[in-house]
């Protein structure tokens, strides 16, 4: 089982378009796909059409409450889903002094995993975390749990800034409490290739990176922005679109394993 | 004098690139303008070609140490510039116990202004302020010493989230510390007027915030993106642009004064 941290802490870089696109693009291969929500604005729960208002529990009440993780999974279009909701912005803070804060996920999903081996149940192929824009204790939990780190990154200036730091938390996670994590993929997102300006970026995250950086680039494409106006992911709002392309392209390379056709 | 604070907490939307070039484009009509950056990563002190970790003294110093905003400042361009330094990430931590930790910037900049008037250098007619994509103690020593505040908004899906909760900070800066402030414009940026589910998102922004969204639209154009890499405002790197024109129409609309010809 792969499981993902999907993070960066510049906001509107492309994470939850990837957590939702490529998770969606995994189970067209073939692949069973956990998505978590972990960021309290909610919106991969409500790209994927869930409306976090009316839902019973989520990703909160795991965190902060009594729920375990089977209790507010949900399925969509094939997916499985830890839905969240705003009450989620209060984690940091009602955590603040519990022992083994950033372990909690961790724990929670540790017993999500045995039982569903118990009960026969297929483990999952891969798990997806999308992070919210920031480096606190919901990313830390991500971390924690993680074995890969993947970030998405805009092509444009300013991209690489705040990347040291990013690295320097994934480092002191590692360290401390998951030595397995590493960053796996950096992922040029939102990408124009008719601009001289994205070129020189992607160079720029070329050098600093080497080879992490994807080859795919997901390039900039508006159905990828509209469909979650439509609480469908890419592959099914428009199949044919650049979006769904790259996104499958990103799959394969992630994996190794093609359409199949 | 109009102090406005250039403010969204989600990331990327457009608040340094509408501080710098609304800044520019005031100055194009002839008004003095002091343009703070008040954001740890310092796009905006790097836009205008000032390399933070070679600057002395910053923001930072004004806010956390000793020094005078008139200390600090800076002549870039015709514009009056406050810098920001890596080391205003602290800040948030190093004050968290300091009685009236919003007031700080308010204070120190009264004194600014009260020295400008006793040497009788003529006042700023306009302080536009960048802040960081957070509604922390950075944002609220800019809301706590602002009249108005102008918040960027990108017409993608998901815009109008975190707005209750903006709304509800400037009431409660207004309320407690500040009652002149007020939200003066709601300014659409990064809009892409040939794409449908940007002129939905923008008809919800009408919907919502009426006749508070600025007439001007800023227009997707890549010499904005271009501009920071050359060290330029938009309006020197590119007066013929899109972008340029752009935000001088937006500075015209604020000020009712048209371009002198
Ligand atoms: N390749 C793309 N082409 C066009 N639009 C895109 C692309 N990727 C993302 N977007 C749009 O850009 C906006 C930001 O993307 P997204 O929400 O995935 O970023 P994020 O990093 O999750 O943001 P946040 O930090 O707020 O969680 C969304 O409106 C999304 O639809
Ligand atoms: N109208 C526009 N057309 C094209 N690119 C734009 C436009 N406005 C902003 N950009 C680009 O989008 C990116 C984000 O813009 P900007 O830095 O102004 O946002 P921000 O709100 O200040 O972000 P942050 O929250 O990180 O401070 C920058 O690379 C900028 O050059
Ligand atoms: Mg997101
Ligand atoms: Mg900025």
């Amino acid at each position: 089982m792969r499981a993902i941290a999907v993070i960066n802490q510049k906001g509107g870089v492309g994470k939850t378009t990837t957590t939702v696109n490529l998770g969606a693009a995994l189970l067209r291969l073939g692949f069973r796909v956990l998505l978590i929500d972990l960021d309290p604005q909610a919106n991969m729960t409500i790209h994927l059409n869930v409306d976090p208002s009316g839902v019973d529990k989520s990703v909160y009440d795991v965190l902060c409450g009594k729920s375990a993780v089977a209790d507010v999974m949900l399925e969509c279009a094939g997916l499985s889903v830890v839905p969240s909701h705003i009450d989620l912005a209060g984690a940091e803070v009602e955590l603040v002094s519990m022992v083994g804060r950033e372990t909690i996920l961790r724990d929670k999903l540790a017993t999500l995993f045995a039982d569903r081996e118990k009960a026969g149940e297929a483990p999952f192929d891969f798990v997806l975390i999308d992070c919210p824009p920031s480096l606190g204790l919901l990313s830390l939990n991500a971390l924690t749990f993680a074995g890969e780190v993947i970030i998405p990154m805009q092509t444009e200036y300013f991209a690489l800034q705040g990347m040291t730091k990013l690295m320097d938390v994934v480092e002191l996670v590692r360290s401390r409490l998951n030595p397995d994590l590493h960053i796996s993929a950096i992922v040029p997102c939102r990408y124009d290739p008719r601009t001289n300006l994205a070129k020189e970026v992607l160079d720029e995250i070329l050098r600093y990176f080497g080879d992490k950086v994807t080859k795919t680039r997901i390039r900039s494409n508006v159905r990828l922005a509209e469909a979650p106006s439509h609480g469908e992911t890419v592959l099914d709002y428009d199949p044919e679109s650049k979006g769904a392309a790259d996104y499958l392209c990103l799959a394969t390379e992630l994996t190794g394993v093609a359409m199949p056709t």
